[in-house]
C-alpha cells in the first residue's frame, strides 16, 4: 500500500491547475516528472509481484518485471533478451476484444508464443528515423516486433513468451526497410 | 462502352471519393453543368469568379505552401491542376493557370459537393455488377440510394500514398476520405501592455496571422499482415505515422502516430504546431469538444450562447479545451478524433478539425509565469509524440455510438505492459 500510497499522493499534487495546464515554470514542470515518474515506477512493483503471484501455482516464481518507455520506443529488456516475457493488463471493465502490441526490439526473427502454446503471427515494422533520432533517447531498438492481443479479460493479464528464433544471425543494421525486401 | 457510362454518371463522386478534399477544378464545374462550357474567369482582385461569385462553391483561403527543401513559397494551384485533363471540364487549364499566376491571389480552392446527385441508373445485371466489381476501387451506386456505397473488403480503414489520404470505413459500409495536414501559426509578441499587445505565452494562445502556414509532406507507406502504415514527413521536425491494423477484430478506426520537435527558434519566432484533419462533411460551423472528459458541448464558429460576440482573435477565440475528445457531424454521421492528452482544439473550415499539438515561444505573456513557454532537454526544444484515433461512428446507429465511447475510454485507459527477461524453455513457460 505505501507503493500506492505515494502514486495517489503524487496524483493529488497533480491536480494543481498548473500540472494539469502546463501553467508553470520549466523547472517545475521537471519536478512534477521527477515526482511522478518515481511513483508510477513505484506502483510498477506492485504489478510485478501480482503477476509472480498469479503465475506461480504457490511455487517461488520471481521474475524482475520492468515497465519500458514506450512512447519513445525503447525498452532495455526486450532490446537484449534473447528471450522475455510480457505480460499486458487490461485496466477497463470490459474484455478488450483485440490489442495491437508494439515491443521496441532490434532486427531479428521473432517467435511469440500464446498463453496456450500456439505461436502467433507478428511482423517486423522499422521504427520512424524521426523517432530513432530523439536526442533524449537511449535505445539500440531499430524496430518493432507487433503482434494482435485477442480476448484480454476486465481487470485481467495475459503473458506472452517471446524469443529470438534459434538460427537467426543479428543481421548488422540495414537503411531498407524489410517489409520493402521481403515484398 | 456501358462501364464508362457508368463512370461518367457517377464522376462527381468518382473523383471527389478517388481525389477526396483537393478535387480538382473540373469537379466544381461539372457540379453546375451550365457552366462548364464558360471558363472559369476569375476577378484580378478578389480570386472569385465575378459572374457567379455567390455560387462559387470555393473558398479562399491562404494556405501558403512552404517547401521544406528550399522555402520557397510554391504556388499549389499550378500542382493540383497539373496533369487534369481537360476534356471533362472544358476548363481551359493552361488559360486558368495563367489568370492564376497573374491573380496569384486564389491560393487553393476548397470544394464542397454542396448537393449530391441522385444517379438513376437503371439497375447492373449480374454480369455487369460483376464485371465492375473486380476493380479494387470500384464503388457501387444504388440508384435508389443518394448515398454512394464504397465496397471494400475488409471494413478496415486504408490509404492513398499518392495524394496522402485516409479512408475511414462508415459503420453502415462504404467509407470517409480525411485528408490531412500538419501546419504552425506564428506566434505574436507584444509588450503585454494591452489585451491587443499579448504576447502568446503559457496561458495566452495568440498567433500573429489569419491562416496557418502549411507544411509540404512526403509519403511512404509499409504494408504487412498485421499493420499498414503511411508514414508522413513534413520537415525534420514534424512526422506522422498514420497506422491501419489488418486484424479483423481492430476495425473501424485509425491511429495516428505523431513526433514534433525539437521546434527551431533560430528565426526568433515562435511557434504552435497544429494538425489538420480535412473531411468533406458539412459540419456548418458547429463542433463539439468535451469538457474534462465528461459530457460533449457543442461550439459554434464566432458565437457564444451567452452573449453577442465581437471577436478580436479570429483563431484563438474559437479554440476550446479538448481532454479526449473533438467531433464534427452531419445529419447522418459523426467524425471524431480521441486525443490521448488535453490539447486546444476547433473547427475553424468546414469539414475540418484542427488540433494544437505543440507549441515553442519565446515570450512571457505577464499572467504569472515571468517565463517563456520554452521547455528544453539537453539545451534543445521538447520532442514530443502522441496519438490521435480517428473514428467516425453512425448517428442513427446506437451499436456504432457505443463503439464510440468505448473506443474513448479504451484509447485514454491503454494496456499496461511489463517486461521480464527470462532464461525458462518455452515448455516450461
Amino acid at each position: 500500500m505505501d507503493a500506492i500510497d505515494e502514486l495517489k499522493s503524487t496524483m493529488g499534487v497533480m491536480q494543481h491547475h498548473d500540472a494539469v495546464t502546463g501553467t508553470e515554470k520549466a523547472h517545475v514542470a521537471h519536478d512534477y516528472e521527477r515526482m511522478l515518474s518515481a511513483a508510477v515506477a513505484g506502483a510498477v512493483e506492485v504489478t510485478a509481484e501480482a503477476v509472480n503471484k498469479l503465475m506461480s501455482n504457490n511455487g517461488t516464481v520471481d521474475f524482475k518485471w520492468h515497465r519500458c518507455m514506450l512512447n519513445e520506443s525503447s525498452c532495455h529488456v526486450s532490446e537484449h533478451s534473447q528471450r522475455f516475457m510480457v505480460s499486458i493488463y487490461n485496466p477497463l471493465a470490459w474484455k478488450l476484444d483485440a490489442i495491437p502490441v508494439r515491443i521496441p526490439v532490434t532486427e531479428q526473427k521473432y517467435r511469440v508464443t500464446a498463453p496456450n502454446g500456439d505461436y502467433i503471427e507478428t511482423q517486423l515494422v522499422p521504427i520512424p528515423k524521426e523517432v530513432i533520432e530523439i536526442p533524449t533517447r537511449k535505445s539500440t531498438a531499430t524496430h518493432e516486433l507487433v503482434f494482435v492481443a485477442i480476448k484480454v479479460k476486465p481487470l485481467g493479464y495475459k503473458n506472452f513468451f517471446v524469443e529470438v528464433e534459434p538460427n537467426t544471425v543479428k543481421r548488422e543494421k540495414r537503411s531498407v526497410n524489410r517489409e520493402t525486401k521481403d515484398d | 462502352k456501358r462501364k464508362m457510362d457508368f463512370y461518367e454518371s457517377v464522376n462527381d463522386y468518382w473523383k471527389n471519393v478517388r481525389e477526396q478534399s483537393f478535387v480538382n477544378i473540373e469537379t466544381i464545374d461539372a457540379m453546375d453543368k451550365k457552366d462548364v462550357e464558360r471558363p472559369v474567369k476569375l476577378n484580378q482582385d478578389t480570386g472569385f469568379d465575378d459572374e457567379d461569385e455567390k455560387e462559387a462553391k470555393f473558398e479562399n483561403t491562404e494556405k501558403v505552401f512552404v517547401n521544406t527543401d528550399n522555402d520557397k513559397y510554391l504556388d499549389p494551384t499550378l500542382d493540383i491542376l497539373k496533369d487534369n485533363k481537360e476534356d471533362e471540364a472544358n476548363v481551359n487549364i493552361a488559360e486558368l493557370q495563367k489568370l492564376i499566376k497573374e491573380s496569384r491571389i486564389v491560393k487553393q480552392m476548397k470544394h464542397k459537393p454542396a448537393v449530391k446527385p441522385v444517379v438513376n441508373l437503371p439497375p447492373l445485371s449480374e454480369d455487369e455488377m460483376r464485371m465492375l466489381s473486380d476493380d479494387p476501387m470500384i464503388v457501387q451506386v444504388y440508384p435508389e440510394a443518394e448515398e454512394v456505397v464504397m465496397r471494400d473488403q475488409a471494413s478496415n480503414a486504408s490509404f492513398n500514398v499518392e495524394n496522402p489520404a485516409i479512408y475511414i470505413p462508415h459503420p453502415s459500409g462504404g467509407f470517409m476520405s480525411v485528408s490531412f495536414d500538419m501546419a504552425f501559426y506564428r506566434a505574436a509578441i507584444g509588450d503585454n501592455r494591452a489585451p491587443s499587445r499579448r504576447s502568446s505565452g503559457a496561458y495566452i494562445f495568440r498567433p500573429n496571422v489569419t491562416k496557418p502556414f502549411i507544411y509540404d509532406k512526403k509519403c511512404t507507406s509499409i504494408s504487412g499482415s498485421i499493420v499498414n502504415e503511411l508514414r508522413c514527413v513534413f520537415t525534420e521536425y514534424v512526422s506522422l505515422s498514420v497506422r491501419s491494423y489488418v486484424h479483423p477484430l481492430l476495425v473501424n478506426w485509425v491511429e495516428i502516430d505523431w513526433v514534433i520537435g525539437s521546434i527551431p527558434i533560430e528565426d526568433n519566432i515562435g511557434k504552435e504546431i497544429v494538425a489538420m484533419y480535412n473531411s468533406n462533411m458539412i459540419n456548418n460551423g458547429e463542433f463539439y469538444t468535451d469538457s474534462n472528459g465528461r459530457q460533449m458541448l457543442k461550439r459554434k464558429l464566432n458565437y457564444r450562447p451567452q452573449w453577442n460576440l465581437t471577436l478580436d482573435e479570429p483563431i484563438a477565440g474559437n479554440y476550446y479545451p479538448v481532454t479526449n475528445k473533438i467531433s464534427i457531424e452531419d445529419d447522418k454521421y459523426r467524425f471524431s478524433v480521441l486525443t490521448d492528452r488535453s490539447e486546444g482544439g476547433a473547427s475553424l473550415t468546414e469539414g475540418q478539425i484542427e488540433l494544437m499539438l505543440h507549441r515553442r515561444l519565446l515570450e512571457d505573456d505577464a499572467f504569472g509565469v515571468n517565463e517563456a513557454l520554452n521547455e528544453t532537454a539537453n539545451d534543445q526544444g521538447l520532442n514530443v509524440r502522441g496519438n490521435h484515433w480517428l473514428v467516425l461512428s453512425d448517428l442513427k446507429n446506437k451499436d456504432s455510438l457505443i463503439y464510440e465511447r468505448k473506443k474513448l475510454l479504451e484509447h485514454h485507459l491503454r494496456p499496461q505492459m511489463i517486461f521480464a527477461d527470462t532464461q525458462i524453455s518455452k515448455e516450461d513457460y
